[in-house]
């Protein structure tokens, strides 16, 4: 139990004093404050200048908690195409979701209206999207709004939670994640905060919900007031954090604004839990602006914690976080969010590693294990992941009956996760197609080492035992950083001073740390460590090297034998010095002194810098990485020199081959290598005989690809755009002879007879009587290309 | 296509490089609206058809169909109305 706030701030909300979960007012029930919102709240932190919006059913923007608040900037309705959330109002109050989700983030504090935000001073708008068909389209709008003035997108909504869909975002919805981390809120990445789900009943299991276990989205769950698994909770392993939500019979409720300018106590489920968890974050937010979407994620594993949730599965993984499938990290701690925030020091960049086993389709009879070994990608710079952020693991399973399957992934360093558990109510046979599981986990583990995937099947039902699932492919995807995220504080101190963001209260004391810069090292250097010793024993611990110094990072400095790729040996400073952008090994600094590439890109030889496209006449060699001369005859070339695509002045192009022009008449023997005669009908040509002809002599028609005196039967000869001489054209279908394109047939081949000026089929209906001729005649079917066979002689014949 | 319990709008994603202008092109050659742009997605349109069913479970071909063979366009994907639940 936390102890019992000192209540500093008191509010005039009507709600206020039932808000068990942000103070203590009533001395004879348990505090249940761990969540920290109010001591977050007395250094001054309340979300101001920090936007947020509800992608839902609409917000009531003039409701008297959130109108003061309320930011037209931060708000749309896709539904209606227009700007103005509010919700469609009607008798069964279907619309009132949204509004639920913004009071309980930014309703107006000390206004006597309802309740109080846990950003109170937040600006809250809202994305009017859920009434009406969600499509990916409108998911992908709805995400995007706004991205460089939106700073958190809270949603509260997923696909079915009946324990047998899975289901997530389509492409475009995908992209705007992607595009939203990437250059959302001007670089540093938009927050998607998302309820995961309340299919507990139905034994759902959130991993199935591709929203809620995507990187990009911070997935939260929701916990009784005793500490106890909502009816309504489902487990996963992308959960990352948890707040105080209701359901349990005999516990508090959770208050929140509801529609027609009302309150409600009914608000339940994980839709409490994520708008807190935004509101939380808008307080981190004001805290230090410059967090990006992964520093957030970072924040809440550290800060958040088990205290008194009960789970039967919490445990420890290696590097030092207590994990839960119910919980994730734990409760979130508005304040320690806030303090951790000020003097946060972003994270290194994302790094991703791929690894997949052999291809090979293996059988899943009762379990099946499958293992990798990884480096973490560590021969690449650019992919290396040593500390491990979000695993996500995709596979291509066929099952007969998917409910079945339970699927765990267990670390080099023995951490087991449950990325699937058994859905009693899943029996599609679709399996898993490239479906990607998620799990945070290994949050802060080492990548490197023997990862297994187990998949366990045992039927729930009876199937057929012959018929056995197969797991044909699985992808290992590992995120993270190359380096350690987090610094000593001492290094932070001195070094990122940019990034300490004091609060409005006054800078804090920082006992512990200060202890911590005090301390002495006397173990041994790193074999790379110069002669002036180290505080500490890794690489980076040295005070000098005996070779090259490598700076990994603005304050991180490591001593290395040799200098990495993209890199050069500075001998006079010993230190390694980076190359130009996209050099991959080279002697200095500039752009040019490359001596080869980075891939996707070719070294220019007469520059020696690396470009992306060669220049004319030079192709990009993959196999040399640089840009090679083409044939002296071609003017361009693609992949090999003799591959040409141009040629020069005096050549032209025979397939990929420059050769000699030759003159009319003539053309160019590839074996004899010199100009040869055309076929005596063509006036140029690409070999000897009549079929070569690509231009017909004088008195000749083009008729196909052959030059004829007269046009064959069946053809009719006309003048051709852009062709000197006639062309002989095809007649209409089933003509011997005619006068011209169309019905201008003349004569008909055999068991065709001549009607109207068209070829119709000798054959005869037997049903065509005077009714049904009637009915071909008044429709002009006969003049119709499509129904012309169609009983026409007949009819005609009988008149 | 057959339907696997899909609902299928009259609302198509396109893909058109070459800008606004030429989206525009290709929706009123193939009797398409061009709604704009899909959200902050570049080259990517949003179209929608009043002659095509608004919600069908099946994905009805027509002269729209063409839309999906046209050289200027790089993708297009007819929307299907998602279940989507309130939590």
């Amino acid at each position: 139990h936390a102890p019992r706030n000192q209540d500093l701030i008191h509010f005039n909300d009507p709600k206020w004093s039932n808000m068990w979960y942000i103070h203590c007012n009533n001395k004879s029930s348990r505090c249940r404050s761990e969540m920290n919102i109010l001591p977050a709240w007395q250094r001054g932190y309340t979300g101001k200048d920090v936007v947020v919006t509800i992608l839902d059913d609409g917000i009531e923007r003039n409701h008297p908690d959130l109108a003061q608040n309320y930011d037209q900037l931060a708000s749309y309705d896709v539904n209606g195409n227009d700007h103005d959330p509010t919700p469609r109002y009607d008798s069964r109050n279907e619309n009132i979701h949204g509004t639920r989700c913004a009071g309980e983030v930014a309703a107006a504090a000390n206004n006597s209206h309802c309740i109080v935000g846990v950003a109170y001073n937040a600006h809250i708008g809202g994305i009017r999207m859920l009434d009406g068909d969600v499509t990916d389209i409108v998911e992908a709008k709805s995400l995007g709004v706004q991205p460089d003035y939106i700073d958190i997108y809270s949603a509260s909504w997923g696909p079915r939670d009946d324990g047998k869909t899975v289901d997530g975002p389509g492409p475009l919805t995908k992209q705007a994640f992607e595009q939203g981390i990437k250059k959302g809120r001007k670089g540093l990445g938009s927050i998607f905060v998302w309820a995961s789900g309340n299919g507990g009943r139905q034994g759902d299991h959130c991993s199935c919900d591709g929203y809620t276990n995507s990187i990009y989205t911070i997935s939260i769950s929701s916990t009784t007031e005793n500490g106890n698994k909502p009816w309504y909770l489902e487990v996963c392993s992308s959960i990352i954090a948890t707040t105080y939500s209701s359901g349990e019979f005999k516990e508090r409720k959770i208050m929140t604004t509801d529609l027609r300018q009302c309150c409600t106590e009914g608000h339940t489920g994980t839709s409490v839990s994520a708008p807190i968890v935004a509101g939380i974050i808008a307080l981190t937010l004001e805290a230090n602006l410059l967090l990006t979407w992964r520093d957030v994620q970072h924040l809440l594993v550290n800060t958040s914690r088990p205290l008194h949730l009960k789970a039967d599965d919490w445990k420890t993984n290696a590097a030092g976080h207590r994990v839960s499938h119910l919980y994730g990290f734990g409760l979130v701690d508005a304040e320690a969010m806030v303090l951790e925030a000020r003097k946060w020091r972003t994270v290194p960049p994302q790094h991703t590693c791929s690894q997949m086993p052999e291809r090979h389709t293996r059988y899943i009879s009762r379990s099946l294990n499958s293992s990798i070994t990884t480096s973490g990608c560590s021969e690449d710079p650019e992919q290396h992941v040593d500390y491990l952020e979000h695993v996500v693991v995709k596979v291509l399973i066929v099952h007969p009956r998917r409910g079945d399957l339970e699927i765990n992934l267990i670390s080099p360093s023995g951490t087991r996760s449950q990325l699937l558990a058994k859905r009693l109510f899943d029996s599609s046979s679709e399996g898993f197609r490239n479906w990607e599981f998620m799990t945070i986990h290994f949050w802060g583990e080492r990548a490197e080492g023997l990862w297994s995937l187990e998949i366990t099947d045992s039927p729930s039902r009876p199937r057929r035992p012959e018929v056995l699932g197969k797991l044909k492919e699985w992808t290992l995807i590992l995120h993270g950083t190359s380096q350690n995220p987090y610094q000593p504080y001492s290094t932070q101190h001195h070094h990122s001073s940019l990034l300490e963001t004091p609060g409005p209260d006054e800078v804090l004391e920082e006992p512990e740390l200060q202890d911590e810069e005090k301390e002495e090292y006397n173990g041994p250097c790193h074999s790379e460590c110069g002669d002036q010793g180290c505080d500490g024993p890794d690489a980076d611990h040295c005070l000098n090297c005996i070779h090259f110094s490598l700076s990994r990072s603005k304050n991180d400095r490591a001593c290395v034998s040799h200098c990495p790729l993209g890199h050069y040996e500075d001998t006079v400073s010993r230190r390694c010095r980076r190359c130009h952008k996209g050099c991959e090994k080279c002697v200095g600094r500039s752009a040019g002194d490359c001596l080869s590439c980075r891939r996707g890109l070719y070294l220019n030889t007469l520059s020696s810098s690396c470009i992306d496209t060669c220049p004319p006449g030079y192709f990009a060699d993959n196999y040399q990485k640089q840009c090679s001369k083409c044939h002296d005859t071609c003017r361009r070339c693609l992949r090999y020199a003799d591959r040409c695509s141009a040629c020069n002045e005096g050549y032209s192009l025979a397939g990929v081959t420059c050769v000699p022009e030759c003159t009319n008449g003539t053309f160019f023997h590839l074996e004899e290598m010199m100009c040869k005669p055309c076929h005596s009908s063509c006036r140029t040509c690409t070999g000897p005989s009549e079929e070569k002809c690509i231009q017909c002599a004088e008195g000749y028609l083009q008729q196909e690809w052959r030059c004829v005196q007269t046009c064959s039967p069946g053809y009719y000869s006309e003048e051709a755009a852009g062709v000197p001489n006639n062309m002989c054209h095809r007649c209409e279908q089933n003509c011997l002879s005619c006068g011209g394109p169309g019905t201008t047939c003349t004569k008909c081949k055999d068991g065709y007879s001549l009607v109207s000026r068209t070829c119709i089929a000798n054959a005869s209906c037997n049903n065509a009587d005077e009714m049904f001729c009637d009915m071909v005649k008044s429709n002009r079917l006969c003049e119709k290309k499509l129904y012309r066979q169609f009983c026409c002689r007949t009819c005609m014949m009988n008149g | 296509a057959t339907g696997h319990g899909h609902v299928y709008t009259n609302h198509w994603a396109v893909r058109i490089t070459g800008g606004a202008e030429q989206a525009d092109k290709v929706a009123a050659k193939y009797g398409y609206r061009n709604l704009g742009q899909i959200g902050s997605l570049e080259d990517h349109y949003h179209f929608y058809h009043s002659r095509v069913v608004r919600r069908a479970t099946f994905s009805l071909k027509g002269p729209h169909s063409f839309i999906h063979m046209d050289p200027m366009v790089d993708w297009a994907q007819q929307q299907v109305a998602k279940p989507r639940v309130k939590r």
